[in-house]
């Protein structure tokens, strides 16, 4: 379902090119669940944004459910994005000025579901990452893990094929890190969905099927 | 050096009282090295920002270094903070305009270090936590784990003699992590800083002299 071949990333900077990602090969089937590893600045959230159809890397291609991403123009980029992939992202990045129950409705707003219909599966999604009591506070009326749980309630939202989660129970304590990992680990033997998890804890990554290893931008 | 009284916290939201702390009393001597361990919500950041004199505590005492700190005016409050506290905020609060080397050197800044002196005196800081070749990037430049190192050495500069960290390793792999503990034991053994972690990881908890464990905003 996820097939990476080349992909090679750099930035520019004062003139000078900073090689980030280098000749990545890298495929999935449906339903698998796979940890990716790898030092603070090995290249991890890069390839994520990559895989997340948010950035284009500088070289190689990407074949998403057998379709070449990088042809295709950013309408549909967008528009097979918000279709097929939930992010959990390393930051978060919930809307301030919206509760988190507005925040975790929007996926489904975005796609012309009703407001009641919407509301009412942002609750319950909200409800299953411990988060019931607090869905009517914003993102700055809750603690670091809370906004973590709201990010992950947001990226499943929307039923997603695949999902990106970027180091998903870093502000979680280990009972509520389990939570986490019991409710992917349940999407995917339900749903066949197929989860990414960027991880530095070897716990986490004990319960995926295949751990990956990344190091100065390359698999190791 | 730093004695909590009875501190209660609460916030009012539609009208109700969400109790967050309850009757803390917490004292530490200079030079110790304590963790903070709780579950996701339990008012561990709430504790940390009433010790770093960012927010006042509801109800109770708080006496840092002899002093009660409620009865300082708003501006001796800050200057107590900057001249004796460091801190690491579990969301980092790093300024996107400026280049970490600009970031590190802003607390020196304050004080009215010369310009070059404080440049200096940054660039060794993020030499020391292992990012000497990324001083001109910005924030957004840089992956999450270097934007929370970036942050740790902006709360070392101006020798504290407070270290408050939260989740000071929560973005970084076990290696990088462990420079980090590193630097805080040296500090700690060296200088007699004393410093205070919140953490969800017991490796990391291992490390300190005492553990506090905070259960529904009360001390366990
Ligand atoms: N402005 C606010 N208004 C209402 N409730 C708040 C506000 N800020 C924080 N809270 C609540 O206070 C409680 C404690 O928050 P705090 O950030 O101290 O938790 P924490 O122990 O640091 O958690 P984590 O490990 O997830 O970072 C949480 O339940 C949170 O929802
Ligand atoms: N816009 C940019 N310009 C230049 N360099 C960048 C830029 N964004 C990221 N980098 C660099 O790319 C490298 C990889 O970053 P990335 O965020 O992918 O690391 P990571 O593996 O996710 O790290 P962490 O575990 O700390 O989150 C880092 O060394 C970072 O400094
Ligand atoms: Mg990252
Ligand atoms: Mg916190």
């Amino acid at each position: 379902i996820v097939e990476l071949r080349q992909i090679s990333k750099h930035y520019v900077m004062a003139g000078n090119p900073i090689k980030v990602l280098e000749n990545i090969n890298f495929h999935l089937v449906a339903g698998e669940r796979v940890a990716i590893m790898g030092t603070s600045g090995s290249g991890k959230t890069t390839l994520m944004n990559i895989l997340g159809l948010l950035d284009h890397p500088s070289s190689g291609q990407y074949f998403l459910n057998g379709q070449e991403v990088n042809s295709l123009t950013e309408d549909e980029r967008a528009a097979l994005r918000n279709r097929t992939i939930g992010f959990v992202f390393q930051a978060f990045f919930l809307l301030p000025r919206l509760t988190i129950l507005q925040n975790v409705s929007l996926p489904l707003h975005y796609r012309g579901c009703d407001k009641i219909t919407a509301t009412e599966r942002a609750q319950q999604m909200l409800a299953k990452v411990g988060l019931a009591p607090l869905i009517h506070h914003k993102p700055n009326q809750l603690s670091g893990g809370q906004q973590q749980r709201a990010a992950i309630a947001r990226a499943l939202i929307g039923n997603p094929a695949v999902i990106l989660a970027d180091e998903p129970t870093g502000a979680l304590d280990s009972q509520t890190g389990q939570l986490i990992m019991d409710l992917f680990a349940e999407l995917n033997a339900k749903e066949k969905v197929t989860i990414i998890i960027v991880t530095h804890d070897p716990k986490i990554a004990e319960q995926c099927q295949r751990i990956v290893h990344i190091r100065d931008g390359k698999i190791a």
